[in-house]
């Protein structure tokens, strides 16, 4: 990626904790999507030493794929088709191939992202240009091939997992979702959690089904799951109407383009006989209403690279997308077929009644290239799922975020950056949004961490990385969340934005360990079969035992008062519920005092902390702390956040915290 | 009906496989052939899940689930990049 490293301040490696390739080729990161394309450059071995010698994947023959496309930086590719043919048939060879060759772009991206190599004078028709890298740019990349055409199947996802496990993964990074049900049924949950237990570390993205809450997938607490910000980078494009009024959209746009003068401008809904006229679906316009002109179509239901394309096939000159209330002002940038620019929602009501009152609308665009520098940056995506956790609303999610909006990373060679089957365009990079964006960054950081902290469990690592990430800006306001304009919350960002430098370094980890996790399982009175479907393991619950969800020493917090009960863990007292958490902090630096600090939106919530200061005299010593929330009732429905962080003046450990009712 | 099949993970407690059985794969052939005679398995796997997937029809897929060391048996998910 370009940019993303700057951003997330990997450049200046402050302190000197960013660790030296030589450790970072060591690890590992195998991606599970839509195989690789190996002529990338981002795959590019130049100094590069001899591959791990504990490594025992493999690259698997297969159509245009032979043991030659591998080399020392992509050190596996396997493909795993038997489930999806078994339900859809042979894999039409004319359309993709059955090997781990990316015809897609997709997998490509994800894995270059996360570990790609680095290339000078990367961009796409020199958008975004730079020297793209992946965020572990010496790690080594293993691709799994699992999703094609008619999607991923989780019977081929499970033998991946199964395969990279037995590979030598370190990471594993997995881009994908498939709705939501409890651990025991999710083969992503199932599959992590024996990673997990063999040291590999999970990440998975959050879905792309925001702004709505309780969207989330992947949510299981072994699993680090990554929501999506933007960066500081912009692509704009003007439209300029002919009552002289100019709105800021983006594109990515490249080609020939419009002439200064101003084209006859009209809406979608009114070249078309189509009741979602204008929407721009394929077949809906009205060539001789559209021939010549710009028009504005509104987002939903299609690709918008395809609304596009139906403009340019109706012989419209032009396109302006308009995004509605599920998308807000969030910007997405595309690679369109013809000039076009995508606007926000309020600028699209603005030019729809533009549209809608003139006489003679006319317009143009106006395509500005690259802008860096874009306050305020990160932004949460409108896009990005949202909590709360739909399956145990008392473990945070999403996790963190990360960017996720215009990233710029490798590509296939055997598609267009639209995707579209009649862009004959070929591009080494491509500009892409996703969560599908945001986890690749987190798995490569994680390679980092695991290469300079080899000895750390997932869940160490995982609480570095959550603990130091940010959720104020540097003038210290909020996280802002595009979708409202308003400020973001931990359900939208979890603990914050990515800070991979200081992840290095985070003072003291909330670590978990296996068993700790099969005590939640019981807490969430699993039976013993779906414990076992889980842990691979006979595990029985001690009936003697009092187990509690709050139990698990997660790095953030989320009460739900609603569902407090009368135990040693929690209660009630009068009209108030009491909600105490116990929570260990491992020190994983230097000799220290922490002490505690805590801030609140809410005066419906008592927070005490017990002991209030934390000391460490060695390394991995461990010190318990109980945290009580204190609440007052308020009506169903309501949330409110606050935080808590321990600080050694150097360090600081922030968990976010969460309350509902 | 082989139009009727579905695609199933089928996860196997693994300490329970009698001793009669030197191999788990050979435990798990035999408890899909026990309720199929024609089902083949399209993975084994050994790792992240102690099982196999296969594709039957769901009365197969009942009859699999009430056998001795059977687990789950869970249909096939279709996911999708994000």
């Amino acid at each position: 990626t370009t940019r993303t490293p700057e951003f997330l301040g990997l450049d200046r490696n402050i302190g000197g904790l960013v660790p030296e390739s030589d450790s970072v080729s060591d690890v590992i990161v195998g991606v599970l999507d839509t195989g690789g394309w190996p002529e990338s450059k981002s795959y590019d071995d130049m100094g590069l030493g001899p591959v791990p010698s504990e490594w025992k994947g493999e690259c698997e023959l297969g159509k245009s794929f032979t043991a030659v496309n591998c080399n020392k930086k992509l050190i596996g590719a396997r493909f795993f088709s038997s489930g999806y043919e078994a339900t859809l048939g042979p894999i039409d060879e004319s359309k993709e191939s059955k090997s781990a060759r990316d015809d897609d772009g997709h997998g490509t991206h994800t894995s270059s992202t996360a570990a790609g190599s680095l290339v000078d004078g990367a961009s796409l028709f020199g958008y975004a240009e730079g020297s793209a890298r992946g965020m572990a740019t010496s790690a080594r990349i293993a691709v799994y091939k699992v999703c094609w055409l008619g999607g991923c199947f989780s019977s081929d996802l499970v033998a991946a997992m199964d395969k990279a496990v037995a590979d030598g993964v370190n990471v594993l990074s997995m881009s994908l979702g498939g709705g939501m049900s409890e651990y025991y049924r999710d083969s992503v949950a199932i599959g992590a959690f024996t990673a997990m237990e063999k040291g590999i570390l999970v990440s998975c993205s959050a879905g792309n089904a925001g702004p709505s809450s309780y969207s989330l997938s992947n949510v299981a607490p072994w699993i680090t799951t990554v929501g999506a910000g933007t960066l500081d980078r912009d692509f704009p494009a003007y439209v300029s109407l002919g009552n002289g009024k100019n709105f800021s959209g983006v594109s990515l746009y490249s080609g020939k383009p419009l002439t200064n003068s101003m084209l006859p401008f009209i809406y979608a809904a009114n070249a078309s006989n189509s009741t979602n006229g204008n929407l721009c679906m394929t077949g809906t316009l009205l060539p001789e209403k559209v021939a010549g002109k710009i028009v504005l179509c509104d987002r939903g239901l299609s690709a918008r690279v395809q609304k596009g394309q139906v403009v340019r096939d109706a012989g419209g000159y032009g396109m302006v997308l308009a995004n509605t209330a599920a998308n807000g002002e969030e910007l997405v940038a595309d690679a369109h077929l013809l000039p076009a620019s995508t606007v926000g929602q309020k600028s699209g009501v603005a030019i729809k009644e533009y549209l809608l009152t003139d006489s003679n609308p006319t317009a143009t665009i106006a395509f500005e290239g690259t802008k860096v520098g874009i306050s305020p940056s990160p932004v949460v995506a409108a896009f990005s799922s949202r909590g709360p956790n739909s399956i145990t609303p008392e473990v945070l999610k999403p996790d963190l975020i990360a960017p996720g909006v215009n990233i710029l990373a490798g590509w296939s060679g055997s598609v267009g950056p639209t995707g579209l089957p009649g862009d004959t365009r070929r591009v080494g990079f491509n500009i892409i949004s996703g969560t599908s964006m945001s986890c690749p960054h987190v798995s490569g950081l994680a390679a980092l961490i695991k290469a300079a902290h080899r000895e750390w469990s997932p869940a160490a690592i995982k609480s570095a990385l959550m603990t130091t990430a940010y959720s104020s800006y540097k003038s210290g306001s909020k996280l802002q969340d595009i979708a409202t304009g308003g400020l973001a919350t931990p359900f939208d960002y979890g603990a914050g934005h990515v800070d991979p430098v200081s992840a290095l370094d985070p003072g003291l980890v909330y670590d978990i360990t296996a068993d700790d996790y099969l005590e939640f399982l019981c807490a969430l009175n699993y039976t013993a079969a779906q414990i076992t479907s889980v842990a691979k393991r006979k595990y029985t619950c001690d009936a003697s035992k009092q187990y509690s969800v709050t139990y698990l020493n997660y790095p953030s917090f989320a009460a739900a008062f609603e569902t407090a009960t009368t135990t040693s863990g929690s209660g009630s007292s009068g009209s108030s519920k009491v909600v105490k958490y116990t929570r260990t902090l491992t020190n994983v630096g230097a000799a220290g005092t922490y002490k505690v600090s805590l801030s609140s939106e809410s005066q419906s919530v008592k927070i005490s902390v017990e002991p209030d200061s934390l000391s460490f005299t060695q390394q991995n010593e461990k010190k318990l702390y109980t945290v009580t929330f204190t609440a007052s009732s308020m009506p169903s429905g309501t949330n409110s956040f606050a935080r808590l962080e321990w600080s050694d003046g150097k360090h600081i450990v922030g968990s976010p915290i969460a309350f509902s009712w | 009906s082989a139009s009727e099949k579905k695609t199933y993970i089928v996860h196997m407690a693994k300490s329970e496989m009698p001793e009669s059985f030197e191999e788990h794969t050979h435990w798990y052939d035999s408890s899909l052939k026990s309720v199929s005679d024609s089902a083949e398995m399209l993975y084994t796997y050994t790792n992240v899940v102690h099982g196999f997937s296969t594709r039957l029809t769901p009365e197969e897929a009942e009859s699999l689930e009430g056998l001795p060391g059977i687990l789950s048996v869970l249909p096939e998910v279709v996911y999708e990049l994000h």
